[in-house]
């Protein structure tokens, strides 16, 4: 059910 | 030269459980002012950010920061071995490829020493900035395992939301729905078992229950756990290490496709 998303889209890499 | 020792040794051992299955590989970072440790799981879905701070250790000692690479689950076999009320002591040299797990008994009458080699971890470190979330709800830690255990028994996802009635957690599946829903309760008695909801605006995300089942596994560390929910945010699921620090859970929501 449903995408499911990154937390790429979230946070960046250091 | 690195020594950290923790009095409540059982601390230690359950953020261990609570990591273990979620994280195979991670690097502890120690420096001056904690012993830490970010991780994202395989599928970049989820993370966890742990903090122990120095002053929370009877002795901490890190004379340069160091990162200790380890697999959780040869870590969490080698904690098991310690009693709940050991004292655990952490040590590793500045070039060694292994770390030693010392575990005192509470008199004194029985030392182990467990040495378990190191590993180079690649990691990946993520950016978390401070943000400001449009809902927070503070509740008993085992309330919230419960909901999560009984929900996946019917659906694979939750849907969080927050209004000012409270806090809703809702599943379908194939066999039906369930609605779950919590009211602020301030419970000045036993505030263990209150339940909190500051709310900026009413919110709504979903999320994978297989995700939110595994940061249960941290409930032992702490009678309540803080979720944090904004629209554009993962949500962070908190749970408090005694005075000493925090395990955060992130985890990125699920959308309409």
């Amino acid at each position: 059910a449903g995408a499911q998303l990154l937390l790429s889209r979230y946070f960046q890499l250091n | 030269m690195l020594e950290l020792r923790l009095v409540q040794g059982g601390l230690l051992k359950k953020v261990l459980e609570s990591l273990k299955d979620l994280v195979n590989d991670a690097n502890f970072d120690c420096s001056a002012s904690g012993f830490s440790l970010q991780a994202m799981d395989s599928s970049h879905v989820a993370l966890v950010a742990l903090l122990l701070r120095s002053e929370g250790f009877e002795h901490y000692r890190c004379d340069r920061n160091l990162s200790l690479g380890m697999n959780l689950n040869n870590m969490a076999k080698m904690l098991k071995c310690a009693a709940n009320d050991d004292i655990v002591t952490i040590k590793a040299d500045d070039a060694s490829d292994s770390v030693t797990f010392m575990f005192e008994s509470p008199n004194q009458d029985k030392i182990a020493d467990f040495e378990m080699k190191l590993m180079d971890i690649d990691s990946e470190h993520l950016g978390i900035p401070e943000a400001e979330f449009q809902a927070i709800v503070r509740m008993p830690s085992a309330e919230f395992a419960r909901i999560c255990k009984d929900l996946s028994t019917i659906g694979d996802t939750v849907v969080i939301s927050v209004t000012k009635e409270g806090v809703k957690f809702s599943t379908r599946g194939d066999i039906g729905t369930a609605n779950i829903v919590c009211r602020q309760n301030p419970s000045i008695d036993k505030p263990e078992e209150a339940t909190i909801i500051e709310m900026e605006e009413p919110v709504s995300l979903t999320f994978a229950l297989r995700y939110m089942n595994s940061f249960t596994k941290a409930t032992p560390l702490a009678n309540q756990v803080t979720i944090s929910l904004s629209a554009d945010l993962p949500v962070v699921v908190e749970y408090r290490v005694a005075e000493m620090g925090y395990i955060r859970f992130y985890l990125a929501p699920k959308i309409e496709e």
